[in-house]
């Protein structure tokens, strides 16, 4: 139903344009069709610029933080139009500085009110955000199992541990 | 509609029973490298019935069993269980048609003695079937492969795409 | 020269086994020829095994984490047989948790005596043990400008602003 | 011998003269998303003659030149030095084939009146070519794209690359 597509993308575009606003801090963002007329036809495009940078910036000179940015921008665009009971995420702040990290963090927090979120992390920023926290671990065996009494305090410190001891 | 936890059983690096249980809001996994926390994604995506082992890095069924660690004593089978909270909303629907307030979909697949995979599916406890769950899932917005797992990795995969991939994940949602 | 070629792969393994076993905290890996008889005929296979799991891992079973380890491990194992002046890498420390990311960090300060390591990265722990730092900004208008008077301190404290303002 | 540093003029995100100095030991660059942290491998790729300027993140050499960013002046050509320390060994030899302390090796674009693109080279500030570079760095085992530098993203390669892609990269060092 080609009309149905394009009233849906119309939607999500509209969704994209202000959760990219917010995520990036100012930035501009925009999907559309490659055959608005035909949209079967043709691909769905994205753009994305990051406060400011130059609009003629194309998608793949984005560096790597930035590209993950627009990428969750647009699942948090699509979550708008048509939500999924459960997020779940594994390690998407890999490449993302720490203000990102904790934008994406507590975008997931506000957001968790509506849908379930669950992120796999390394990153102390995204641990700290987390109303609730899971440690696994494989002590030394190749089994994995649940750590007990497990907290953000204690999350936090197993990243630490190594740090600290090279203090 | 939430996830209330995992039951997983000798399921890739998780010997014997191990529960991971979840909340409604916003959970945070961690652990050393190689501990499972990624196991745990493709537990989920095991028994929402991904289209392909690849995504769940195994070759073949058989690498999702566990194979015994260290001691090398591999187990003859795995069983994945996702526990939802599936409460009646006002107007007595629930997001999963089913009309139980919890509901256990469970995947199991167990080595028969000549070595070949048997695959088997439960609701409840009852026997159940892939298709059955797919109905279940899809009517929750829950299907497997959706754009609402993103698999470590994969994270700019959005942004690098074609734009006619692109479009077909939106044909999805639509 | 398939006599040559041989002989160099023998060597690297023997690097790789090394390396390996010290990266890994314990594990075993070793490089083989899929054709050792007709070296040019058959690629280069590679096995890791991390300390604890079963011998009949697959590498592409392991983890994000553990398969930047191997990679890593390989790099240094070819260094041991034929170095290169300089080594870039950048966020090579994206997958690795905090011990592993001081590991790399780690061998790459000892043998900055014998090549030159460039690392570029996001993470607290490879910024503690490098010897020199570069910051580079973009102060909002889209050109890239080095940070003055940058150090180790001002390094860590550029990631950790984020975190504290969260406390 | 090793790289004392880049001279970057107007090359990607860089507008204007920005000199990056490294020192002989282990250097981090470190700094916010987007701030030009990979554009600083990029331009030491661009100088030691990438094969593909995919490899460097750019669709055609246009794109290398400073932009204008938010102002929107673009630039009309852009220039990267690297920066070498070549003392001779006890054996009077050089890890780079020519005979000073210092080497400057200078690679530019710019763009014609009509928009074309100029590609030139400068050794020590004099008249070079493409393969004159290529042949000084093979000697000093600098080659472009080797397996000493990893791109972001490009860490796990050498792990999921298949057999024969990895036998060719120890194929290239032996
Ligand atoms: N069938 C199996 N039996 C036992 N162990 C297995 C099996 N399949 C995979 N594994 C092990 O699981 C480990 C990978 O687990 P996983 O990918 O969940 O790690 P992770 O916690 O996500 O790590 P990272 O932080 O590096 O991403 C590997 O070491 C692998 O050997
Ligand atoms: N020709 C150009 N002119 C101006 N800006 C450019 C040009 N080419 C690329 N850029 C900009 O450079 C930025 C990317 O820089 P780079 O990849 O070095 O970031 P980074 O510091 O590595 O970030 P990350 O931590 O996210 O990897 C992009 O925002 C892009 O718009
Ligand atoms: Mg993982
Ligand atoms: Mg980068």
């Amino acid at each position: 139903r080609k009309k149905r597509l394009s009233a849906v993308l119309k939607e999500v575009d509209s969704n994209f344009r202000e959760v990219y606003k917010n995520l990036s801090g100012g930035g501009k963002g925009e999907l559309f069709l490659e055959k608005p007329d035909d949209p079967f036809k043709g691909g769905l495009s994205m753009w994305a610029k990051p406060p400011g940078k130059s609009s003629k910036v194309k998608l793949e000179q984005l560096s790597g933080g930035e590209q993950s940015m627009a990428s969750l921008a647009l699942i948090f665009a699509i979550q708008d139009y048509d939500p999924s009971p459960f997020y779940y995420f594994d390690e998407v702040d890999q490449n993302l500085d720490p203000i990102n990290a904790e934008r994406i963090a507590t975008m997931c927090r506000l957001r968790s009110e509506k849908a379930q979120f669950i992120q796999v992390t390394l990153r102390k920023v995204s641990l700290q955000l987390a109303d609730h926290h899971i440690g696994i671990t494989h002590a030394g065996d190749g089994c994995s199992r649940r750590i007990a009494n497990f907290d953000r305090e204690r999350a936090i410190e197993l990243g630490e541990k190594a740090f600290s001891e090279l203090k | 509609m939430y996830l209330k936890g995992l039951e997983l059983e000798n399921f890739k690096s998780f010997k014997g029973q191990v529960d991971v249980p979840f909340i409604r809001g916003f959970t945070a996994i961690t652990g050393p490298n190689g501990s499972g926390k990624s196991n745990c994604g493709d537990a989920i995506q095991f028994v929402l019935g991904t289209k392909s082992n690849k995504n769940i890095r195994a070759d073949n069924s058989k690498d999702l069993i566990f194979n015994g660690g260290g001691s090398n004593r591999p187990a003859r089978g795995c069983k994945v269980t996702l526990i939802f909270d599936n409460p009646a909303a006002e107007d007595e629907r629930r997001s999963l048609n089913i009309d139980t307030d919890e509901v256990r979909l469970t995947r199991s697949i167990r080595l028969t003695k000549s070595n070949n995979v048997v695959s088997e599916y439960f609701l409840n406890g009852e026997s159940s079937s892939r298709n059955h769950f797919r109905m279940l899932l899809a009517g929750a917005n829950a299907s497997a492969d959706g754009y609402n797992i993103v698999l470590q990795g994969d994270v700019t995969n959005l942004a690098r795409m074609t734009p006619s991939k692109r479009r077909k994940v939106l044909d999805k949602v639509a």
